[in-house]
């Protein structure tokens, strides 16, 4: 997190707040209730309260202007800039301003107005942009679910306010995975039309064979439509659909586009009903078949006939010698599979059928 | 180092003009033209900041992870500075 410099807040707790005008996007009360709601976002860890003021000059001004409008640092028309706010101060201090040529809404069809709200709130109370790309106090928009704050956010807050005297029961997001924690595990790995994904907690990382920097984004804010946790996913390149695991569900991604008809369950593709969930895929492009491991089991999928091979499931240790435990995520390569477990990465090569070589798991992020 | 003396194609125009805009914006790159040279230094070390500030590879350059952050969707208030 960040503070404005000189630690800027306000010195008293109680901090008032005036609606100034509305956007015809949304119903009065929505916006009410919106803004009320993302100041609570707030005062439920800080002993800040906000007071509503409906005539006269508050502390916090809140409005929907275009381009130019009235502070000398305009808007620039739909998507681009979508609000700003000024940190805690006299005059324009704490004043928040949203782009009314953005489209505001309740949900996540456009630019939801809580989740700008409290980000552009956290700003008229003195934070400034934060580097975790899981924080509500990151610049770049992105849609969420739950609760708002992370506890990156939180810190920051209480740094400059201190806790809430009666806290409420909060449950904050945690913070971003670090690429090279020694200790970092994967949640899946596929490739997407030449990239490789890895899904850790509602992030991921985006590896492109010629930008050797992993790039992290949230599961959110590129597919909003699948759960923040992925359990396994793998690529089937000739039909250009990545499949997503999470629990029993299962979606289908083209691109950025959720296939129709999805999620589906996975007993669809023929596994026993008492499979709740899936630890890894990976579709293994020389033999057409996907293969699914589930604890110390494995089943083989044929895409091309859409039917789980019979004869299965097998013990994955008995096929894959050196593999006697379970698996987090898997990927496969010119021959070779890459059993991610904790820690570590095996290489196993099919040919050798024998594991070849053991590596950090993170290692493929290059740590 | 750059050399601006070969024309860009539009397309790095566009990107460029985007990328001066931006680092103008969020990270107090001066305003206007203070000679070729030492605009060029000024705008290599804003995009290695805003590159740092997003955990982008710090390379200095417009490449297509950051030039592709610079069109996302954001907050108006400047990444760092006053």
């Amino acid at each position: 997190y960040n503070h404005f410099p000189r630690h800027l807040k306000w010195q008293n707790n109680e901090v008032t707040f005036r609606i100034v005008n509305y956007t015809p996007d949304l119903k009065k009360a929505d916006v009410d209730r919106a803004v009320r709601k993302a100041l609570n976002v707030w005062s439920d860890v800080t002993p800040l309260i906000f007071k509503k003021l409906h005539q006269g000059n508050a502390d916090i001004m809140i409005s929907f202007g275009s381009m130019e409008h009235g502070d000398h640092n305009p808007f620039d028309g739909p998507n681009g800039l979508l609000a700003h706010a000024y940190p805690p101060g006299q005059g324009i201090g704490g004043d928040t301003h949203f782009d009314e040529d953005e489209h505001w809404t309740k949900d996540s069809s456009a630019y939801n107005l809580f989740i700008v709200a409290a980000h552009e709130l956290g700003h008229a109370l003195g934070m400034s942009h934060s580097t975790d790309p899981g924080a509500l106090m990151y610049p770049v928009y992105s849609y969420t679910t739950g609760y708002p704050l992370a506890e990156d956010d939180i810190e920051g807050i209480q740094a400059l306010y201190g806790p809430n005297p009666n806290p409420k029961k909060v449950k904050p997001k945690p913070d971003a995975p670090n690429k090279c924690d020694p200790m970092l595990s994967f949640d899946a790995v596929t490739e997407l039309r030449g990239e490789t994904i890895i899904f850790k907690d509602r992030f991921y990382w985006r590896l492109h064979p010629q930008m050797p920097e992993p790039e992290q984004t949230m599961i959110k804010s590129t597919w909003p439509s699948i759960p923040n946790k992925v359990d396994a996913a793998y690529e089937n390149p000739e039909k250009d659909v990545v499949i997503i695991f999470s629990g029993i569900r299962m979606w289908a991604l083209n691109g950025y586009n959720l296939v129709d008809g999805y999620p589906k369950y996975i007993h669809k593709l023929g596994l026993p009903k008492k499979i709740r969930k899936i630890d890894a895929a990976v579709y293994i492009r020389d033999t057409g078949k996907t293969l699914l491991f589930a604890d110390e089991d494995y089943w083989s999928y044929d895409e091309a006939t859409g039917t789980m091979d019979s004869g299965y499931p097998r013990a994955i240790e008995d096929d894959f010698p050196g593999m006697d435990d379970e698996i987090d995520a898997a990927a496969y390569h010119y021959g070779y599979l890459y059993f991610f477990h904790e820690q570590m990465q095996y290489e196993y090569s099919y040919n050798s059928r024998k594991v070849i070589r053991i590596m950090r798991t993170n290692s493929i992020l290059n740590c | 180092a750059h050399s601006f003396a070969v024309p860009l194609p539009s397309e790095d125009k566009d990107n460029f003009l985007l990328a001066e805009k931006y680092l103008r914006r969020f990270y107090g790159l001066p305003a206007g033209l203070q000679g070729r040279q030492r605009s060029a230094g000024a705008l290599e070390s804003k995009i290695k900041e805003m590159q740092k500030f997003f955990k982008l590879k710090v390379t200095g350059n417009l490449d297509d992870n950051t030039l592709e952050l610079m069109k996302q969707a954001r907050c108006g208030v400047p990444d760092i500075g006053e």
